[in-house]
């Protein structure tokens, strides 16, 4: 070998470099061009399911095709994490932790999830934890009284729950910025708001309140061609489909004699303090118009927003951070990611996509809104005020598609929630009165 | 999980010149009373008008 190296005469000459990266370029843009023709004819097969969905006769047995699934951009983490069966991996991680815990192993137990999360056990309102059967129940603990004192300024708003401010600001042109960034619209986090003067000629939907005699119906072209009514009264839906409670996932066909009145009224009727306090702190301030309406002066206020990032050891109950009026509420059954602040860095719009519960209303500078997004570990939201409201089952998303499929079949665009209003639980404040700090619900596990 | 708050609240006025410039030279309005990235507690302020 060494001979054969040293004889052997080396001869050297240029590699024709260009070549070389003229050929990696070629294939690069070939590449390119590829995934940009495959992901062109995958927008054009979706919109032909959907137009056909539109013209009813969806392709195969004349249904329309189911509403497209959620398929977020992102990282590998997101593509992986949008592959998964997100809800029913939830829902089993509800189901686990709705098993009983053995008496003896409690203590260790909720000792060893206190330590892991950060769990301040002297704030606990039971001293022995025995009394908690399962980690579900622990993790919906409340608190002892006088652990989480009211900030005394009156006028402050609170903080609905324990966590961390992940994002705040002013909402510029409709958008929110979400981390880093990113940002995604109002409608899609809060819904549309109805138009409040006709835009094009085509008044705003007819709006239903929710109650006993008047079950909600999909609206008739003759009621959506009459304005008059849209001003005397309530919100229910932006596409025209109104729902009573009890129905809310049954879809609007089946809404005729629901017994909304009475369960609304059992479930909604707020204290009567409250009410009184809510009206007196309205009265101060401009929280008199109906939360659609511009305010007198736009120049006058503005919108903000704020995201309070609750993480698994914290208590996860929320209260009311101020006196407000929920006027209504928007279930949107979306997936459930996880809310890590990770994700909120890398998933794009993620508030949009997930399962949320949305409250809109009124407090004494206008508009307010309270927004609970559901995660894949806490898939339930829980409004104390609402007992028909069911998050993360497999009903909501049946009505979902339903409501979609519904949607399509009409030919319009599907808003994406089920709508539901509070008008019966104050008729003086047209909506549900909370007072500041009232426990309004909470996140439970699965 | 996480809570978005979305809500309408008033504008600050801009100081005239010869105010003293504090709070950003905005006068009244909508103050925030936290920061990113801050740990909050249920019923501690998180802002006030």
């Amino acid at each position: 070998l060494r001979t054969a190296l040293r004889k052997t005469k080396v001869v050297w000459y240029p590699i024709p470099v260009g070549l070389g990266i003229g050929f990696l370029g070629f294939a690069q843009l070939y590449r390119v061009r590829q995934r940009e023709k495959a992901r062109q004819e995958e927008q054009e097969e979706d919109d032909r399911a959907v137009s056909a969905g539109a013209n009813g006769d969806g392709g195969e047995g004349g249904r329309p095709k189911r509403r497209k699934r959620i398929r977020p951009t992102g990282p590998w983490q997101v593509q992986v994490m949008s592959t998964l069966p997100l809800k029913a991996v939830s829902r089993i991680w509800g189901r686990f932790n709705e098993l009983e815990i053995p008496y003896y192993l409690r203590v260790p137990g909720f000792k060893l999830y206190s330590w892991i999360f950060g769990v301040n056990l002297s704030e606990v309102a039971e001293n022995d934890l025995h009394v908690y059967p399962n980690l579900a129940s622990f993790f919906y603990r409340t608190l002892k009284p006088g652990v989480r004192p009211l900030a005394s300024n009156p006028n402050a708003l609170l903080s609905p729950a324990d966590g961390r401010i992940l994002q705040y600001g002013t909402i510029e042109r409709g958008e929110v910025e979400q981390v880093k960034g990113m940002t995604y619209s109002l409608d899609a986090l809060l819904g549309t708001a109805p138009p409040t003067s006709s835009a094009n000629g085509v008044p705003p939907p007819k709006m239903v309140p929710v109650d006993g005699e008047s079950s909600g119906r999909a609206q008739t072209p003759s009621e959506a061609a009459d304005p008059k009514s849209a001003e005397d009264s309530e919100f229910a839906n932006v596409n025209g489909i109104s729902y009573t409670l009890p129905n809310l996932f049954s879809g609007p066909e089946s809404q005729h004699g629901a017994p909304a009145a009475s369960s609304m009224d059992a479930s909604t009727t707020p204290k009567s303090a409250s009410e009184a306090e809510v009206r007196a702190d309205l009265a101060l301030g401009d929280g008199s118009r109906p939360w659609y309406a511009p305010a007198k002066e736009k120049s006058q206020t503005a919108l903000f927003y704020v995201v309070v990032y609750l993480a698994p050891g914290d208590y996860h109950r929320f209260h009311s951070p101020t006196s407000w009026v929920v006027e209504k509420r928007r279930h949107f059954a979306g997936e459930l990611y996880s809310v890590s602040p990770y994700l909120q860095r890398t998933l794009p719009g993620l508030f949009t996509l997930n399962e949320r519960v949305v409250l809109l209303g009124r407090w004494r500078w206008g508009f307010f809104s309270f927004t609970p997004v559901g995660a894949t570990n806490v898939g339930s939201i829980k409004i104390n005020f609402d007992s028909e409201l069911r998050t993360n089952s497999l009903t909501t998303d049946t009505a979902a598609d339903r409501a979609a499929e519904q949607a399509a079949e009409r030919g319009e665009p599907y808003s994406g929630y089920a709508e539901a209003t509070y008008q019966q639980a104050s008729r003086i404040l047209g909506g549900h009165a909370l007072r500041r700090g009232e426990e309004m619900g909470g996140f439970q596990l699965g | 999980s996480s809570i978005v708050l979305v809500f309408e609240a008033p504008k600050g006025r801009r100081k005239s010149f010869d105010e003293r410039w504090e709070d950003g030279g905005v006068q009244g309005g909508w103050r925030w009373g936290v920061e990113k990235g801050q740990r909050i507690k249920y019923g501690e302020a998180i802002g006030w008008v």
